[in-house]
């Protein structure tokens, strides 16, 4: 269909710190547009109790996720300027809808 | 979501998925491609949004391809959830990990089978050669089911949405059933990258909550394409 666009195509260097990896990719949004989206997916997803909860694991991920992925989610909440619990939230939003 | 993949008379090996999900006025406009570099070279490509580590779409390029579907209903609400994401993988995070690791598509699909993941989930994984074709119907522990093509049986394609494929979609969501008329209508020989994208814009294939548009092939990796679906 000619209304359908190509997505950004972004590089992902896996040879840099974790924390970084996704900097140049985040550059490229608008970070107040960001976390509003992140602010409306977690809110509608997530029942209010489990905020906490999740919150007090982000301070321990490297203990129960891989260690890289940890990074880069640290990475992103400190580019996008949200809680390491609201980044961690973000990435479970699509398993959240299989429960 | 529905993936497909599908063998062409050569036996070429194509995959292609929609990505149906909520909130499609906010993630179409954060559907990025990403190449994931190592050493200088590209290791493995995927699509995902913007903020979200984890991959439901990706290719290992001359290894295999690989797409998730939701799996509903499979477990109970947030207190096993916690639990298990003490133990066990996110499902995105697994297809990331298999597209680094696994050498061909039998390690692929060893891989996705096996390992422990938070939440039940169909993964749907296409090779470089004939009959490398396979939908994972996934537990929280391992397998449910292993569904492959079998073009010497006329089963040149697999069609995955969100319902376990020996059980009949419910009627007000019945996208396999208008997928399977038209990659039947489309026939063996004239299946590419091109007839695989409108079988994927057929309605309700595509739909309101269709995010994105990908196809793949592993044996032309460069073939990659992803199209952000305006609503139809």
């Amino acid at each position: 269909c000619a209304r359908d666009l190509a997505p950004p195509l972004v590089r992902v260097n896996l040879d840099t710190d974790p924390q970084y990896r996704w900097v140049p990719a985040l550059s490229l949004f608008d970070p107040d547009s960001m976390r509003e989206c992140l602010k409306v997916i977690i809110s509608a997803l997530v029942p209010e109790w489990i905020h906490p909860i999740i919150r007090s694991l982000a301070e321990e991920l490297e203990r129960f996720i891989h260690k890289d992925y940890a990074e880069e989610i640290r990475g992103l909440s400190r580019a996008l300027g949200v809680s390491v619990g609201d980044a961690f939230l973000l990435n479970l939003c699509y398993e959240v809808t299989t429960f | 979501c529905t993936s497909i993949v599908a063998q062409d008379s050569n036996g070429t090996i194509y995959h292609g998925r929609n990505l149906d999900f909520g909130f499609e006025d906010y993630l179409r406009n954060y559907t990025i491609d990403v190449e994931f570099e190592k050493n200088n070279e590209v290791k493995y490509k995927g699509t995902t949004f913007i903020g979200y580590v984890g991959l439901w779409t990706g290719q290992s390029p001359h290894k295999f391809t690989v797409s998730g579907n939701r799996r509903a209903g499979q477990d109970s609400w947030w207190k096993s959830a916690i639990a298990s994401l003490l133990r066990g993988h996110l499902v995105s995070w697994l297809i990331r990990d298999t597209l680094m690791e696994a050498e061909d598509f039998e390690s692929a699909v060893l891989q996705l089978a096996k390992t422990p993941i938070i939440a039940g989930v169909y993964y749907i994984i296409g090779g470089v050669l004939p009959n490398e074709g396979v939908v994972i119907t996934r537990d929280r522990s391992g397998p449910a089911d292993i569904w492959q093509l079998d073009s010497l049986n006329e089963e040149w394609f697999l069609v995955e949405t969100n319902y376990d494929h020996w059980t009949s979609p419910p009627p007000l969501d019945d996208r396999r059933t208008p997928a399977i008329k038209a990659l039947n209508a489309t026939g063996q020989k004239n299946i590419n990258n091109d007839t695989l994208y409108k079988v994927l814009s057929v309605e309700p294939v595509l739909n309101v909550h269709t995010i994105y548009t990908t196809i793949m092939c592993a044996a032309q990796p460069d073939q990659y394409l992803t199209r952000i679906r305006m609503n139809p």
